[in-house]
């Protein structure tokens, strides 16, 4: 059973799929997000940071034994438990298979779809148009293929959507999804999707 | 060749932006 | 040990990681990526091709079992032995954690810089510049790290950079390289650095 400290800054869907993981295989983690122990845009500068985590990523996770390994995908693992690693080789490859789809199938439309609502990157119509496009396709592909199984991976990429755009109505046509919500506690659903405000 | 095929690949060309504008957001936020 | 077929286009870098993969397991895997068996663009909108890989992409493979995966990282797990996934928790986050940078830190930019030199993207300066920049921070990191590891899934990622920009000055500075191509047979190693040309 993994122990250990989660470096991450506060609200990262990232972080999310860790700890969502330590829950289910009981991994004690520790989470480092705030002053004094942690500055994002500092911390990850520092020579001792970079020596343990060379690409200065966050989320960053340091097992008690001094183990140390970055990118949210590989945390996630290693705090899993053997179940929710995939006990087969079918199994797993099919984790890995999701996980990887979620990555570059799922993350780049809902980045580019609230990205500019949120003020984070400039607002291209076309470009959020074509995001809403591709983000409904996944969301079908993917609720035909939720019927009884849970994708906790897929759901943390799907915060930013929920909670910013997708509103019931849209979100009506997929619903194999409303059992996640139940792991990530009360998350205020999208009433009404947001637009980008100039 | 393999052109005919790689402009069918789905590539984030912009995951430079996106995640250097992500970092920067969370490290205002997190001053 | 695996057996199954791989459909794929030629020259698909996504599939010569679980071909190589294949290699030190030993895994029996056919591949088909020409008619009559594979038309690209065709027998991937297929009903029976989507109802075993719903999101029709590729690579996919098929186990003589009837089990199917889709997603290049599942399909190299999948086809791999214990030892190549990691035999341990920590060498199993290890691999994860690299295969997932390699995807999200290298494929972008190596994509940005040379796909426009192959006339499969707009070509745009500024961009090309800043993905140059990305892939040396990148390869600056990985050299630091390849020191006596050997990460297959590594160097399929960086195929295009090495057969048309990164030229020998380039890659003097990162010395731990050379040691992968001995996996990939003799790949042609970009003399002179390709330039865009409208």
């Amino acid at each position: 059973m993994a122990t250990g400290t989660l470096y991450t800054y506060p609200e990262n869907w990232r972080a999310f799929k860790a700890l969502i993981a330590a829950q289910y295989s009981g991994a004690q983690v520790h989470v480092l997000s705030a002053p004094p122990h942690f500055h994002f845009g500092q911390t990850n500068r520092t020579p001792e940071f970079l020596c343990k985590f060379p690409a200065g990523k966050f989320p960053a996770f340091e097992g008690d034994g001094g183990f140390c390994v970055f990118e949210s995908n590989a945390i996630t693992y290693y705090v899993n438990n053997e179940e929710l690693r995939g006990s087969t080789p079918e199994a797993a490859a099919l984790v890995a298979q999701w996980v990887s789809f979620a990555d570059s199938g799922r993350v780049p439309p809902a980045s580019a779809w609230v990205f500019p609502i949120m003020g984070i990157t400039h607002h291209n119509k076309q470009a959020t148009q074509n995001a809403k496009e591709e983000v409904r396709r996944i969301l079908g592909l993917l609720d035909a293929h939720l019927k009884m199984r849970t994708f906790l991976v897929v759901v943390c990429t799907l915060l930013w959507l929920y909670k910013q755009v997708i509103e019931p109505s849209f979100h009506q046509a997929f619903p194999n999804f409303s059992q996640f919500w139940a792991v990530l506690g009360e998350v205020k659903l999208c009433e009404k999707m947001a637009q980008f405000d100039a | 060749m393999a052109t005919n095929f790689l402009v069918h690949e789905k590539i984030w060309f912009d995951k430079f932006k996106y995640g250097d504008a992500e970092r920067r957001f969370y490290e205002q936020m997190n001053g």
